[in-house]
């Protein structure tokens, strides 16, 4: 059973990571205008950088993060930033679509210059976190965990990371229990996706210099 | 134009709570 502290801690998360979301609008663009090269990159850099704003607008309401240095909230963001955006595309592919918008979404990221060699293990991992099905709270907790990682580059309080970590952890893994009661193996899973997601992060600066050469 | 910026910079910037609503 989750204690009282623990679901007002899912209900918080969830919350934050409902409100914060890249504007609508930027959204329908994506989705409803023609584009060229030129446009497709710039409208994907745009759309990068709101995903930061927006994650960072998460953060901040992660209970305790802003009572950490403010230098280690910089390397948490900074280590995390690629990943959470990866997690956040894979719960918009996994979402059911009106018809064909997958279909254009996919297609401007295929188009955007970025070489197939980095297209396929993207899409791969979106298709793989498809298959979890995972409720709006394990996408949340998941999210919240992928950040507050203690082991990213210059995070020089370590202890306090992990302090504000392992609650999130233990409470996924009684989320996992309670919604996939025939699944003990779903928050393995889950966590599995984590180590997916730092191999997909490390090949990320290469993909940006791929895409500038193209 | 925010394409120019780095990613520290976006965060230091969001951070300090100068994100436009």
């Amino acid at each position: 059973e989750l204690s009282q502290d623990q679901q007002a801690l899912i209900s918080y998360v969830v919350d934050a990571h409902n409100k914060h979301r890249i504007p609508q609008d930027m959204a329908r663009k994506l989705l409803q205008e023609q584009f060229n090269a030129e446009e497709n990159f710039l409208l994907l850099t745009e759309m990068a950088t709101s995903h930061v704003q927006v994650l960072v607008e998460f953060t901040k309401n992660i209970p305790g993060f802003q009572s950490l240095d403010h230098e280690d909230q910089i390397a948490l963001l900074k280590g995390s930033a690629v990943e959470a955006m990866f997690l956040r595309s894979a719960q918009v592919f996994s979402k059911k679509l009106p018809n064909g918008h997958t279909e254009v979404l996919e297609d401007r990221i295929r188009q955007s210059g970025i070489s197939e060699e980095f297209i396929t293990p993207m899409f791969n991992f979106y298709k793989s976190i498809g298959e979890l099905q995972m409720m709006q709270e394990e996408h949340a907790l998941l999210t919240a965990i992928t950040i507050l990682s203690p082991d990213r580059p210059y995070v020089k309080d370590q202890e306090a990371v992990e302090r504000l970590q392992e609650p999130m952890l233990e409470v996924l893994r009684k989320v996992c229990k309670l919604q996939h009661p025939h699944e003990p193996q779903h928050f393995a899973r889950l966590l599995g996706r984590l180590t997916e997601l730092r191999t997909l992060n490390h090949h990320h600066a290469e993909v940006l210099e791929s895409w500038r050469m193209s | 134009p925010a394409s120019n910026l780095g990613l520290e910079d976006i965060i230091r910037k969001a951070l300090m709570g100068n994100m436009e609503e």
